[in-house]
């Protein structure tokens, strides 16, 4: 199946 | 700053509680605007409400607002959708808000505190992105085709093509896709569907989450998806009279 991805591995955290 | 109406709160509130239980609201004399990441770190919500969404709008200084979301649902519960809404903050006192709720048809007016929160709130850098296919439809339509999928799978997928737009669900036991063309015959702006790409891609994200996103249709006639290869979906749905937007970006599915 489809594993979810989470944000941050697209966006920064600051 | 004074809203005209409570509903918008109201609607807002609606659209962000199922994702976020507390929020920084940041005020400065742009409007008042928030960010937020749901506990699992998988959708981003934005509320920008812009100055001209109120009927008076006054910020002396910029202040962060620490709102509790279930409190505060407790306390717009209290007025009618068509009351007016004064919210006070003190620099003075920044402990807590004042709401005030006017009904000027029954001269009633209600007044509420409302205790603000220390958040340590994860503020996330979005980087302004080109867009490999964009999409504009109806807030309606896009929301009864995510509630009718999401009842045949955990999956949706968003595919842009020459075709259309197709929105695709597989469950156990059925599979089930919509497809949209853009609209030739369409005058009102609201009612149509406008698609443009570079590439054609094809996206999955999980349908309860885009459950979640469409509760914004409350907000805005029309709404804005935005996809990139491998990139968080952006929808956005713009409130009219230049109000303000909600903006969520949703993290995909992949293998």
């Amino acid at each position: 199946g489809l594993a979810q991805r989470g944000l941050s591995t697209f966006f920064r955290l600051i | 700053a004074r809203l005209p109406r409570s509903a918008v709160l109201k609607k807002i509130l609606d659209s962000v509680k199922d994702l976020v239980k507390e929020t920084n609201w940041d005020c400065n004399e742009e409007g008042m605007s928030m960010q937020a990441l749901d506990t699992g770190r998988i959708v981003l919500v934005e509320v920008m409400l812009r100055e001209a969404a109120f009927e008076s709008y006054a910020c002396e200084v910029p202040m962060t607002l620490g709102i509790d979301m279930e409190p505060f649902g407790k306390v717009l519960r209290c007025a009618g959708g068509d009351e007016k809404v004064t919210i006070k903050a003190s620099r003075n006192d920044q402990d807590h808000i004042e709401l005030v709720f006017e009904n000027e048809e029954k001269e009633r007016m209600s007044a509420f505190e409302l205790k603000l929160m220390d958040i340590d709130g994860e503020h996330m850098a979005v980087p302004d992105a080109e867009w490999g296919a964009e999409i504009s439809m109806p807030s309606s339509e896009f929301k009864k085709i995510v509630m009718d999928l999401a009842e045949i799978g955990s999956d949706l997928t968003i595919a842009v093509s020459k075709l259309g737009v197709t929105f695709t669900a597989q469950g156990n036991n059925c599979k089930g896709s919509m497809v949209l063309q853009p609209s030739t015959a369409v005058d009102k702006k609201s009612e149509q569907v406008a698609i443009s790409f570079t590439e054609p891609l094809e996206m999955t994200f999980a349908a309860p989450y885009m459950k979640m996103i469409t509760k914004a249709a409350a907000l805005s006639s029309t709404v804005t998806l935005s996809l990139d290869e491998a990139c968080p979906i952006c929808v956005r749905y713009e409130m009219e009279d230049n109000a303000g937007h909600i903006k969520y970006y949703l993290a995909p599915k992949e293998d």
